[in-house]
């Protein structure tokens, strides 16, 4: 049955998962690898259990390595192949090493608190840590809904308070199937 | 219908609360 809000907690519009996944060195970045390696940390249906969650796990600049949190809506797996995602895309932003945590806290407390207010377009979050930067996308259901997209973009740009020369790229999952990049 | 919406202010005042352990 899906998690309820204790008694005198803050319930949520919606139901979150919180991910994790660590890409071992020397393996492939096959598909079915991928979905091996998401661990479920857990599920939230409160503020309250949100942040319980949230509490007792790393930040993302304290992961070494090859390393993402997903935070996606309960019953949406973060894979392109979910039935959510599958006609969807998402908004990149690389960041400069130093800045995942607060823009990864700053990214899911917006989606926790629905303020993207494009319905039900929101799918989830990753932070992926990597080498030289990090990466912080927020995937939507809608790849070819400009109006959506947009107003997704102008919600980020408030939300992260990022400098203003920040690039920002929308990419389509399609795209990123078809030149294997992600 | 009606969203549960939330400020970021909100979300951070939850995280002192008795509740959130």
């Amino acid at each position: 049955p899906p998690k309820q809000p204790g008694v005198g907690e803050h319930p949520l519009q919606f139901n979150y998962t919180l991910w994790y996944s660590r890409r071992s060195p020397g393996k492939q970045n096959m598909s079915q690898s991928y979905d091996q390696n998401l661990k479920k940390v857990g599920t939230f249906a409160s503020v309250e259990q949100f942040w319980n969650h949230y509490c007792h796990i790393a930040r993302p600049c304290e992961l070494s390595g090859h390393s993402d949190f997903h935070m996606f809506k309960d019953g949406i797996r973060p894979m392109w192949e979910d039935d959510a995602n599958k006609l969807g895309g998402k908004w990149i932003i690389r960041l400069k090493k130093g800045l995942a945590s607060r823009c990864w806290e700053n990214i899911i407390l917006a989606m926790l608190g629905e303020q993207f207010m494009v319905g039900e377009e929101i799918c989830g979050a990753v932070i992926s840590i990597r080498y030289q930067e990090d990466i912080l996308s927020l995937w939507n259901r809608t790849s070819n809904d400009q109006q959506t997209t947009s107003r997704i973009r102008d919600t980020l740009r408030r939300v992260l308070n990022l400098p203003p020369n920040t690039i920002m790229e929308y990419k389509t999952h399609n795209d990123s199937l078809k030149d294997n990049s992600s | 219908g009606t969203r549960i919406i939330y400020d970021r202010a909100f979300l951070m005042q939850c995280r002192n609360s008795p509740l959130t352990k």
